[in-house]
């Protein structure tokens, strides 16, 4: 494992700590999309169903389970927590799952490296993970200002995307046969849509302002 | 399997 892999699953990490940290201390989930959440749930849910039947590292293995563990409980306080449920901006979270979730299902059905359950199921996440922050992507630019924990959850969130296409291009020079077209394509689609949101993310913080969006 | 993705990453 290469260093631009381990700060980019540590980003990603600290992404999840920051949304937490807003739910447990300020009991808030105002400004995160639930949909966003809850096709992160889908999507570690596909891609991991061989958690238990490959094993890889005791890192991938612990990670997988905190990754999983923790998108489920997001979107179960983002349902049913009696206080927390209270601050979903419900009104202004309206883009359909189905928008995301079914262009990405029929591509895994056409492009994969394999027809196998696993394998479409696999590709699949790979598809959804790269259109799934676009939910909450809309809120943010509905939102007329940014709470900082928001603003720092998704700039984590692209940093994590920024490190691993870092990591596949190191990887593509210090491996021999490491062909991952799938994971490329899905990647670079996924660190684009950031582009954007770190643009005026970088402006907001050099100028000392509070993040806005837009519309 | 030549074709197949490693599957390391997370």
């Amino acid at each position: 494992m290469n260093i631009f892999r381990l700060t980019g699953d540590l980003t990603h990490l600290m992404s999840i700590i920051v949304l937490l940290l807003k739910i447990h201390t300020i009991k808030s989930c105002a400004g995160i999309s639930l949909k966003t959440q809850e096709l992160y749930a889908l999507v570690f849910a596909t891609r991991y169903l061989d958690i238990f039947t490959t094993y890889i590292s005791l890192y991938n293995t612990v990670m997988k389970l905190i990754f999983l563990g923790t998108s489920f409980s997001i979107v179960w306080y983002m349902r049913r927590h009696k206080t927390v449920r209270l601050s979903y901006d419900k009104n202004n979270d309206t883009f359909r799952h189905y928008f995301l979730v079914l262009p990405c299902f029929l591509l895994a059905l056409v492009l994969n490296n394999r027809f196998t359950v696993r394998e479409v199921l696999w590709t699949f996440s790979l598809y959804l993970e790269a259109v799934a922050i676009i939910p909450q992507l809309v809120l943010l630019q509905r939102s007329k200002n940014v709470d900082n924990l928001t603003g720092n959850y998704v700039f984590f969130l692209g940093a994590y995307r920024g490190f691993y296409l870092i990591n596949w291009i190191y990887r593509y020079f210090t491996e021999n046969h490491y062909r991952r077209w799938i994971t490329w394509m899905a990647g670079i689609v996924q660190t684009a849509l950031y582009v954007d949101f770190f643009y005026y993310y970088f402006k907001s913080w050099k100028n000392n302002e509070k993040l806005k969006l837009p519309a | 399997a030549d074709t197949e993705e490693t599957k390391d990453e997370l």
